[in-house]
């Protein structure tokens, strides 16, 4: 979802 | 990937690279805090738990896997190191670990997008990561002659977040529901950690004279 998005962040 | 992002993530290499050259090269670890080393090696132990299990692009896992293996050998060379060792200013590097920890662990409980194990380490990581340079620059402070390698690697560092924000600007406007405020609150208190530490920098890079912190 969304939410996930910024995780493929380091 | 828009270019802040891929800039930001470069800086942060090369900070951990400029880091891992001194203490390797150099066989010297004067200046360098392992309060903060630690921390970050916490940090990124806690934010990487899904690195097998979430997989986002062979980019990411490497780059985890680099800081993952980095932040840990660093720590490993100011403790263990036979030579490296004898160089850490243990007796200024006074600042308390769980002084930081504590309160990130607690903020992460109470404040998180997800009550779950994963989700809290993910929170905790951000928290943590904000605040995980004051033990450096409380050390910076106090020995005040900074040699040029370790006022790099926080200069570094600091565009590193800088690029990060400007990095979450441009998401924010290209891609539709960006909005992440634990991010954005905890990367926004981590840069403004190191507005006055860039003062002084800018302005011993204009007067072309090594950088000193003032008392």
């Amino acid at each position: 979802g969304d939410k996930e998005k910024g995780k493929d962040e380091l | 990937m828009n270019i802040f992002r891929l800039a930001g993530d470069m800086t942060h290499l090369a900070s951990v690279l400029v880091l891992l050259l001194k203490i390797h090269t150099i066989k010297s670890c004067a200046g360098v805090s392992l309060k903060t080393q630690e921390l970050y090696a916490l940090v990124f132990a806690c934010r990487y738990l899904d690195i097998f299990t979430n997989f986002v692009s062979l980019y990411n896992t490497v780059m985890k896997l680099i800081f993952l293996g980095s932040s840990f050998s660093i720590v490993w060379y100011m403790r263990y190191h036979k030579v490296v060792r004898r160089s850490y200013d243990k007796d200024q590097d006074t600042f308390r670990h769980y002084f930081l920890v504590l309160p990130c662990l607690v903020l992460a409980l109470l404040i998180n997008e997800k009550f779950t194990f994963k989700e809290v380490m993910w929170t905790f990581s951000l928290y943590l990561e904000a605040v995980a340079i004051l033990p450096q620059l409380v050390l910076l402070q106090r020995t005040r002659n900074i040699d040029n390698l370790t006022g790099q690697y926080v200069f570094l560092l600091g565009a590193y977040r800088g690029l990060y924000i400007l990095n979450w600007i441009y998401r924010y406007f290209t891609e539709p529901h960006f909005v992440h405020w634990i991010t954005w609150i905890s990367g926004l208190v981590q840069t403004l950690l190191y507005a006055d530490f860039f003062y002084y920098y800018y302005q011993s890079w204009k007067n072309n004279q090594k950088l000193h912190l003032p008392a």
